[in-house]
C-alpha cells in the first residue's frame, strides 16, 4: 500500500491575480507531484493541495518567496488513514 | 436486520453483500440489477426501488472518483433509508408509487478497490491507455459533453485526463446505454464530495441553461433543506461558476440529452479533513444529504415533464 507518511495538505488562499497566477505556475510543475483537492479558482478563494513530504519544502519556500498566504490543513495525512484504518477495523469488528 | 453498520466505510465486497441485503429484506420494493461490468471485470450494480410497473425514473449515482468515500457511505445509508421510508414517511411513499428509483453505490469500483488496497488517494478509472504508463480516466470528464474541453486534461497522468475517446470508460458507457436504454429518466443526481456545493449545468461551457431559473431554485431550497439539520451551509449555482469550467461531466450529458433535474452534489467537510473524512461525520452527512434529495426528489415528482 501506498504511505502518505509526512504528506501535508495546505490551506492556500492566494491574495490577487499575480498570486493566482504563480499558484497556476506551481500547478503545472508535475515534478512535485501536487494533488488539488479543492481546485484553484480565483484571488480570495481557498486551495486545498496535498503536497508529498518530499516536495514540501520546496513549496512552501516558494509560497513564502511569493507571499502566498498558506496554513497546515492537514499535518500528516498517514495519521488520518491509520486512524480511519483503525476506525474501519473497530466496526468490522463491532459488526460480527 | 444485517446488522451492517451504517456509520463507517466498507470494502466493495462488504457493500455488494450489503445490497443483496437490502433486496433480500425489502422483495417487494428493492432489487438489485446488474448494468455492465467495469474494465477489471467487476459487476456495476444498481438498485432499483420500486411499486411496480414500469414508471418513470430518478437516478442516483456516487462515488464516480474513487477516494471520495463518504460519497458511496451516504448512498448506502440512502438506499436503506429509501427502503425503510417507503409505507412510513407520506412523502416517500407518495414518490415510489409514482416513480422508481435507481441508486448505483460505487460508480467506479475498481478505483474504489484501488483506493482500498493501493493508493487511498485514488480517483480515476483502472483503464490502460496504449502509448502511456499512466493508468486511469476521470470518469467525470469522460462524457459527451463538450468532450475534450476546458477544464479536462489531455495528458493520461493527469487527474483529470478525459481519455481517448468520449464514453471510452466502460462504467461511463454502461450508464449511458442504461439510461438511453430506460428511456425515462427524469432526473440526475450524483454524489461527490468534499466541498459543500449544490451545482446544475453547465460545467462545460460558462452560459446559462435554459431551465437555469427552475434548477436554481429547486437548489435553493434542497440546499436550505440541507443546512436545516446541522446547519452544514452550501454554495449553489452551475457548475462554470461555483467550481470552474469542467468539460465532460456527467450532468452535463444528462441535461443535454434532455433530463432536465440534473443536479450534482458535493457533499460535506465542515472539518477540513478534504477527503478523509472521519467515520463518525458519516451519519450526519448522509441525514443532512438526504433532507436535499428529499426536496429535490419531490420537485421533481410533482413537475412531471
Amino acid at each position: 500500500q501506498k504511505t502518505f507518511i509526512g504528506d501535508q495538505v495546505l490551506e492556500i488562499t492566494p491574495r490577487n491575480e499575480e498570486q493566482v497566477k504563480n499558484l497556476r505556475q506551481l500547478e503545472t510543475e508535475a515534478h512535485l507531484q501536487l494533488d488539488f483537492w479543492r481546485p484553484l479558482r480565483t484571488a480570495g478563494e481557498k486551495v486545498h493541495v496535498r503536497i508529498p513530504f518530499s516536495r514540501l519544502q520546496a513549496v512552501k519556500i516558494f509560497l513564502e518567496s511569493h507571499d502566498i498566504p498558506y496554513s497546515i490543513m492537514i499535518e500528516d495525512v498517514q495519521v488520518l488513514l491509520d486512524k480511519e484504518n483503525e476506525e474501519m477495523l473497530f466496526h468490522r469488528r463491532k459488526e460480527r | 436486520s444485517s446488522g451492517f453498520d451504517f456509520g463507517t466505510y466498507h470494502t466493495l465486497e462488504e457493500i455488494f453483500q450489503e445490497m443483496d441485503n437490502l433486496a433480500e429484506q425489502y422483495p417487494d420494493l428493492v432489487s438489485k440489477l446488474q448494468i455492465g461490468y467495469s474494465f477489471e471485470k467487476r459487476p456495476i450494480n444498481v438498485l432499483k426501488f420500486s411499486t411496480g410497473g414500469n414508471k418513470p425514473a430518478i437516478w442516483l449515482d456516487a462515488g464516480i472518483h474513487a477516494r471520495e468515500w463518504v460519497s458511496h457511505a451516504t448512498a448506502l445509508w440512502t438506499a436503506n433509508q429509501i427502503a425503510s421510508d417507503y409505507g412510513k414517511d407520506p412523502s416517500i411513499t407518495a414518490l415510489l408509487d409514482t416513480m422508481d428509483i435507481f441508486l448505483l453505490p460505487v460508480t467506479n469500483p475498481d478505483g474504489y478497490v484501488f483506493s482500498h488496497t493501493e493508493n487511498r488517494m485514488w480517483r480515476k478509472t483502472r483503464s490502460t491507455i496504449s502509448g502511456s504508463l499512466c493508468v486511469g480516466v476521470d470518469p467525470n470528464r469522460n462524457w459527451d459533453a463538450g468532450f475534450g474541453g476546458p477544464g479536462s486534461s489531455d495528458n493520461p497522468c493527469s487527474d483529470s485526463y478525459h481519455g481517448p475517446s468520449a464514453n471510452s470508460e466502460v462504467e461511463v458507457k454502461s450508464i449511458v446505454d442504461f439510461v438511453k436504454s430506460h428511456g425515462e429518466i427524469k432526473a440526475f443526481i450524483t454524489l461527490h464530495s468534499y466541498s459543500q456545493l449544490l451545482m446544475y449545468p453547465y460545467g462545460y461551457k460558462c452560459t446559462v441553461s435554459k431551465d437555469f431559473n427552475e434548477l436554481n431554485e429547486v437548489a435553493q431550497i434542497a440546499a436550505e433543506a440541507v443546512t436545516s439539520l446541522y446547519g452544514t451551509t452550501y454554495e449553489v449555482g452551475p457548475i462554470c461558476s461555483i467550481i470552474y469550467q469542467a468539460s465532460g461531466g456527467s450532468i452535463d450529458w444528462t441535461y443535454d440529452y434532455g433530463i432536465k433535474y440534473s443536479f450534482a452534489f458535493e457533499l460535506r467537510d465542515t472539518g477540513h479533513y478534504g477527503f478523509l473524512l472521519p467515520v463518525n461525520q458519516i451519519l450526519p452527512t448522509a441525514e443532512e444529504t438526504w433532507q436535499g434529495l428529499k426536496k429535490i426528489m419531490e420537485h421533481v415528482r410533482d413537475n412531471p415533464y
